[in-house]
C-alpha cells in the first residue's frame, strides 16, 4: 500500500515537472 | 463563422447579462469594420495579443489519469496543483468538483466537459477507467499529460491496447508511466516511445 502511495507521488511530481509546475 | 452577440456588458458572462446571439455570419472578418489594405490583420493582432499575451501559456495544465477506483495519483497531483494555489477542476470515479465545490448529478463524459469548460479552473485532472473509455470514448481529443499508474486488467488485452493508444494519443506533452509494472513497460516498448517518461521506485 505504501509503495502505491510512493509511486503515486512520483508520477504526480514527474507530470508537474514536465508541465513546468514547481 | 462570426457570431454577433448583443449584451449590455461584455465583461460579464451571458448567463448573468442575458445577452443574445442576433446573427451568425459564414465569412466573418473584423477588419471589415475599418477596411485598410495596408493594415490588414491589424485588428486580429490586437485581439490575439490581448487574449494570448506573449510568453504566457495558452492552455491550462490538463492531466488524465487512467486508474480504477480511488486514485492516489489523483490525490497527489491535486496536492501539487493546490500548493501552487491553482483552482483545480477534477473528475474522478467518485466525484466531480471545481475547487471545493462538488458538482452533482453529472457523470461520465458530461462530467469531463463540465470540468474542462468551466472558466474558473486553472488546472484539470480527469480520471478515466479502461471500462469507461471502452464504453463511452473520450470527451476531449487533446490533453497535456497522461499518467498510467498500472496496466488496466479488467478488459480483454487487445481492447486494453486500443484504449491505451486512444488515450495516449491525446497527450501533447507527455505520457508518464509506472515502469515497475511489467505489462505496462512491455506495452510502452512496443510503441513509439517519444514523449514517454518512465517512473520507477527503484
Amino acid at each position: 500500500k505504501e509503495k502505491t502511495e510512493q509511486m503515486a507521488i512520483l508520477l504526480a511530481l514527474r507530470a508537474a515537472e514536465i508541465m513546468d509546475i514547481p | 463563422a462570426g457570431v454577433d452577440f448583443l449584451t449590455n456588458d461584455i465583461t460579464k458572462p451571458y448567463w448573468e447579462t442575458g445577452g443574445k446571439i442576433c446573427e451568425v455570419n459564414i465569412q466573418a472578418g473584423i477588419d471589415g469594420m475599418s477596411p485598410d489594405p495596408e493594415n490588414s490583420g491589424f485588428h486580429f493582432e490586437q485581439v490575439f495579443s490581448l487574449m494570448f499575451p506573449e510568453g504566457t501559456r495558452t492552455a491550462i495544465p490538463m492531466v488524465v489519469i487512467l486508474e480504477d477506483g480511488p486514485s492516489k495519483t489523483v490525490a497527489a497531483l491535486n496536492d501539487v496543483f493546490k500548493s501552487q494555489n491553482l483552482m483545480v477542476g477534477r473528475k474522478t470515479t467518485t466525484e466531480v468538483s471545481i475547487g471545493n465545490n462538488l458538482l452533482v448529478d453529472v457523470m461520465g463524459n458530461a462530467a469531463s466537459e463540465a470540468v474542462l469548460w468551466n472558466p474558473m479552473i486553472d488546472a484539470a485532472i480527469i480520471q478515466e477507467t479502461a471500462k469507461s473509455i471502452e464504453a463511452y470514448g473520450l470527451a476531449y481529443s487533446v490533453s497535456e499529460c497522461v499518467i498510467l499508474p498500472r496496466m488496466p486488467s479488467n478488459n480483454d488485452p487487445e481492447t486494453v491496447k486500443k484504449i491505451l493508444s486512444t488515450l495516449t494519443q491525446t497527450a501533447v506533452q507527455a505520457v508518464v508511466y509506472n515502469t515497475d509494472d511489467k505489462q505496462l513497460s512491455d506495452w510502452v516498448r512496443s510503441n513509439d516511445q517519444e514523449r514517454y517518461y518512465p517512473v520507477s521506485l527503484t
